[in-house]
This record gives structure tokens, sequence and C-alpha cells, in this order.
């Protein structure tokens, strides 16, 4: 039965995107069978996986909106075992439109549910918000994984994102739980970086992947070319890292 | 006439924040009365200038959804032309609770219109999102200030932002103008910024400002000490391009 995995934090341009999609990469180059499920209007986990989004018949909006089946609209990447449900410029009024349906938090597990034993991984990259979109990933999760940027600003927002995880665990998804953050951005000749990180250990003490992504250009070149970073430069200490991670995960057993 | 700007970009930590604190504290420097409307959840622009939003009574939100009078909420800043319309964590219900009101995209300018002539500027710093509380921002002001990260994931929102402030304007406020566009996190080292820069020049030709702001860490470091930059660093080469930017947007006489 596969596991799914939602990447979300309400703090914009912190690497949810990029995490996802090197992730799902790498567990696919693993020989696991993934599904990468691009849940954010803006779609750069789709075009980071090298897909146009402006050409795209069906994507995740058909399946959230017009209830149309998941297996009909996913769709194969350059990796062999990784596959994408895309997103598209339409998710962007699907906040307003969710709100007027019934059971609108759980429209996304509703569809993914199915999907589980076909995948061992399914991993769901989030908007910067907690509107509907990220309480759907929440509630479809069995873990969340919260990446956090090495900066002042991406601290504040914690206290509102775990109180947000409580609630839809207690009302929602009670099987949720947080199964790990990510530092990233992490630049190491800065004292903020290095207090950032204390602050969050601190926190999440055993949570804190023992993988910490420094701020590497390779990987904000990679999207440029429609790839995950192990495929556009191998070699690359962004590639290293999130092999890292993955293996991190797999060797928990897929859990912290 | 106070003149509103609204600091807007769906794609997440482009810089919107950082721009709406420090170009609000420079042209109060500058001797301009200025209010900066924090409209964002995160509540960063309040923290930014050192207030603590976790003790507020009375916030944007009381504002937008219990139509409490702007001038019963704003705070003074340590920048003395300098007021602030606080956020609260309160904000994140928002943008669900607004679907049920009448002109739900109004109300943020029926507030603030009041308040223009007791300001020369009244900046207001959005969420990294295009739902109701931004197109609250864009059906308010009378100007736009997008910020544009100098990465491949920020150029691919473009197209989607430019048709929401379309469609605003076509319906809700005719009167709206993209006053400019701010390149931020510029890093002269890499191809990549030097790429992005030049398709953003390309497209929006004089509206891109002269002021490049570059990746520097004295914007990361000063939140985290509730200062704007020229408080915190005012040699710093950020605090020297957000001056030669308000200069900017003085001389245009608050028009590109
Ligand atoms: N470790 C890193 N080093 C350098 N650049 C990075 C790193 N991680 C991400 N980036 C770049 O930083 C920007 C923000 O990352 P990304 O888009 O993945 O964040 P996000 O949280 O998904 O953003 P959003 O909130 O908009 O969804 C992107 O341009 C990305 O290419
Ligand atoms: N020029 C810069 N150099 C270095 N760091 C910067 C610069 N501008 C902003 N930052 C930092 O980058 C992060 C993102 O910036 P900021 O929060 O202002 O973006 P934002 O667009 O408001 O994000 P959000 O989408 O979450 O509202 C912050 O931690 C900020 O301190
Ligand atoms: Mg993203
Ligand atoms: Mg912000």
């Amino acid at each position: 039965m596969g596991k799914i995995i939602a990447i979300a934090n309400q703090k914009g341009g912190v690497g949810k995107t990029t995490t996802a999609v090197n992730l799902a990469a790498w567990l696919a180059i693993m020989g696991k069978r993934v599904l990468l499920v691009d849940n954010d209007p803006q779609a750069n986990a789709t075009s980071g996986l090298g897909i146009n989004k402006n050409n795209l018949q069906l994507s995740i909006y058909e399946v959230l909106i017009e209830n149309k089946p998941v297996e009909k609209i996913w769709q194969r990447t350059s990796i062999e075992n990784l596959l994408i449900l895309p997103s598209s410029v339409r998710l962007a009024g699907a906040e307003v439109e969710l709100v007027g349906i019934t059971e609108r938090e759980m429209l996304l597990k509703k569809c993914l549910d199915p999907a589980k034993e076909k995948f061992h991984y399914i991993i769901i990259d989030c908007p910067p918000s907690l509107g509907l979109l990220t309480i759907n990933g929440l509630t479809a999760a069995d873990a969340l994984i919260i990446p956090i940027q090495c900066e002042y600003y991406a601290l504040e927002g914690l206290g509102q994102l775990i109180s947000t995880v409580q609630l839809v665990k207690k009302r929602l998804n009670p099987a949720l739980e947080i199964e790990g953050v990510i530092l990233t951005m992490f630049d190491g000749r800065t004292n903020l970086s290095i207090q950032v990180a204390d602050e969050v250990k601190k926190y999440f003490k055993s949570k804190v992947y023992k993988a910490i992504v420094p701020r590497n250009v390779r990987l904000s070149e990679a999207p440029s070319h429609g790839k995950p970073v192990m495929l556009y430069d191998k070699r690359s200490r962004g590639a290293e890292v999130y092999q890292e991670l993955a293996k991190e995960i797999l060797s928990a057993g897929g859990g912290k």
C-alpha cells in the first residue's frame, strides 16, 4: 500500500516544489513507483518535469472539480517509475469553487485513495497558503514533510502551520503525522542560517532530517531545462543532498 | 490625494514583503506620510516593522470582516511618518469567509478610500496567491508594483498574474495600472539571473525599474530585528537600492 506524503508550508518560496520534484525523482530512480501530484495553480512541479502546463486538456482541476478519474489524467515523465498528475491555470479558480462543494476538504483524498495500491509513494506539492487546496493535500496525506527555508520570515509561520495540521488531524485526517522537516537554502556563511537551523532543531528535534539542502544554483537552473536536478547535474551538491533525503525517507520505512 | 500601490505576485518568496516594508520606510523617511497595509495572513510586514502579531486585538481582519474603521486600527511604527495596518492569524480564515459577502472584492477599497487624503502613499503587501485577499488589494489599488525574483519558476507565473490584473481592471478597477516591475534577488554571478532579467526587460520594457535589488543578506537579517533595512544597516547595498527605488517612484510622480 502506497504512502501519501504532502509537502506543505504556507510561506512562499521555501523549496516545496524543489523538494517535491527532486524527492519524487530520486525515489523513482531508486526503483519505487511514484506519483507526483501538482496541487498548486502555479504548476511549477509540472513544468519542473518538462511538461507544458499551457497545452493540458486534463489536469488535477478536472479530478477535483469534474470528478474525472486520476488514472485517465496522470502522465509519464522522463523518469521511468515517475508519473505526474499535472496542474493547470484552471486550478486558480478552485479555491473559490471548492467552497460550495460538500466534503470539499476530502475531494483529493477520495481521488487518490484508489490509486494508493498502484504506487509506493504519492507526493503532493502544495501551494503557498493554508486554503482549501492545501487542506485537501493534508487530508489526503498519511504524512507531511515541511520544508523550512533558513530565513527569519520562514520561522514566523510555523505556529500557524502546526495548528492547521492539528486541526486537520482532529477533524479530517486522524492518521496525519509530521514525517519530517527539511532545512532548505542553508548558507553556512551567514549567522542567520545557522541561528534558524538551530531554532528548528530545538523545536522539531529528531524530526529534522540529517540532510540539509544548501543554497545551490544547480537546483534553480534545473527547472528551466524541465529536469529534476539529478538529470541536469548529477554531481551537484543539490542532487546529492536530495538523494540523501530520499535514502533517509526509505530507511525510516517511509517514516521518521 | 494619496496613491494606493499594491505589491503583488502569486509566486512565493519573491520579495513582496521585503519590497513593501523597505519602500514604505524610505518614502516615510523622505517626508511622505505612508500607510503600510499588511494584507497577508502570514503578517510578515507586521513583524518586519517590529510589531508582535500574536498580541493584536485589532487588525486588518476586523477591518475587512467586521467593518471596523481603519483609523481605529492602524498603529505607529518606529518611523515617524509610517503607520501600519497590521495583520493577524485571524486573516487566514478570511479567504473562505469573504466568499459569502456581497461585493467581497471591494471591501478593502471601501475601507481605504476614506483614508487616501490622510496619506501620500498607501502600500499594500499581498499574500502569495491570486485569491480574494490579493483581488481586494488589486481592486483597492491605483497602481501595482510586481517584484520578480531572478529565477526560472518566478517567470512562469507572470502570465497568470497579468491576466488576473487585466480581469480586475475590466470588471472591478478600471484605474489599475502596472506602475512598475522590480527585479529582486539578482545574483550577477549566475547566468540564470542574467537571463531572467533580460527576459523581464524584453517583456516589460520601460516599466522595469532601474534599481535592481541584489541578493543581500542584510535584507534577510533586518526583519529578525523588527526593522526596515535602513534602520538595521543603512550603508548596506540592500538599503541603498531600496532608496533608489523610492526615488524612482517619487520622481515619476508616483507613476512610471
Ligand atoms: N537549495 C536551493 N538553492 C538554490 N535555489 C533554490 C533552492 N531550492 C529552491 N531554489 C529556488 O528557489 C525558488 C523557490 O523554490 P520553490 O519554488 O521550490 O519554492 P516553493 O516553496 O515551492 O515556492 P511557492 O511557495 O511559490 O510554491 C525557486 O526558484 C527554486 O528554483
Ligand atoms: N534581495 C534579497 N536578498 C536576500 N534575501 C532577501 C532579499 N529579498 C528578500 N529576501 C529574503 O527572502 C525571503 C523571501 O522574501 P519575502 O518574504 O519578502 O518574499 P514574499 O514574496 O513576501 O514571500 P511570500 O510569498 O511568502 O509573501 C525572506 O526571508 C527575505 O528576508
Ligand atoms: Mg511551489
Ligand atoms: Mg510576503
